[in-house]
């Protein structure tokens, strides 16, 4: 997967 | 999204909107930290101005906006229209402790070493600490009004939500995020004790009175 997490949260 | 992350979010909202009418409703902002409120404004400028670049949903996009808008509206509130009832000589909490602590582990902890990585970590790592100078200044003065206490309690619980959002994200998406999870649990950490008070007084509807 991708290693910089998405920052879908607030 | 799920049902713990949008309650969570609801939460935040109420809790800025409870501000804003404990200081429009009695034109004061006695007993509001004004660092903390000033905290939250790099907070959210630091994290959100990603709307130019990343879209999630209408829905992140609106909050952000709000959570932008909103925080500096009550910095606006506080610093000129209401200013006579804000009361620097309470607010004495040292914020240099808690932004150069913050700008250091951000260098350290973050998912890429790049301007807009780091300014997230550093976003996420000062929300965690950016309610310190408000519970010094109740700590200080002993005692708060109501409202503030729910104003409070609200932000207290939109922290506490995003725990078990966390949780269920791993076990349904397997994501997890150690930088948001770990500053997210020291942030509620922070709360406890005002929560054993808000729970045990306020809401049997005593006055909110730290123990000398």
């Amino acid at each position: 997967g991708n290693p910089v997490p998405q920052h879908d949260e607030l | 999204m799920n049902l713990f992350r949008l309650l969570g979010d609801l939460s935040h909202l109420a809790s800025i909107l409870v501000l804003l009418h404990k200081i429009q409703t009695s034109r004061s902002c006695r007993g509001i930290s004004f660092k903390t409120q000033a905290l939250y404004v790099a907070v959210f400028v630091a994290r959100y101005l990603d709307l130019f670049w990343r879209y999630i949903s209408l829905y992140n996009s609106a909050m952000k906006v709000f959570f932008i808008g909103s925080s500096c509206y009550i910095l606006y509130l506080m610093k000129y229209r209401y200013r006579p009832t804000n009361d620097p000589s309470i607010d004495t909490f040292r914020i240099e402790y808690l932004l150069v602590p913050c700008a250091i582990l951000s260098l350290i902890f973050n998912y890429n070493f790049m301007p807009t990585e780091i300014l997230w970590s550093f976003s996420i790592f000062l929300e965690s600490v950016a309610i310190l100078p408000q519970l010094f200044m109740l700590q200080r003065t002993g005692e708060a009004e109501a409202i503030t206490t729910h104003y409070l309690a609200a932000l207290g619980i939109y922290r506490a939500l995003y725990i078990p959002n966390w949780i269920y994200r791993y076990f349904t998406e397997g994501v997890i995020d150690p930088i948001a999870v770990t500053a997210g649990i020291v942030q509620t950490g922070l709360y406890l004790d005002f929560f054993y008070v808000y729970f045990t007084k306020v809401l049997q509807g005593q006055k909110f009175e730290l123990p000398a």
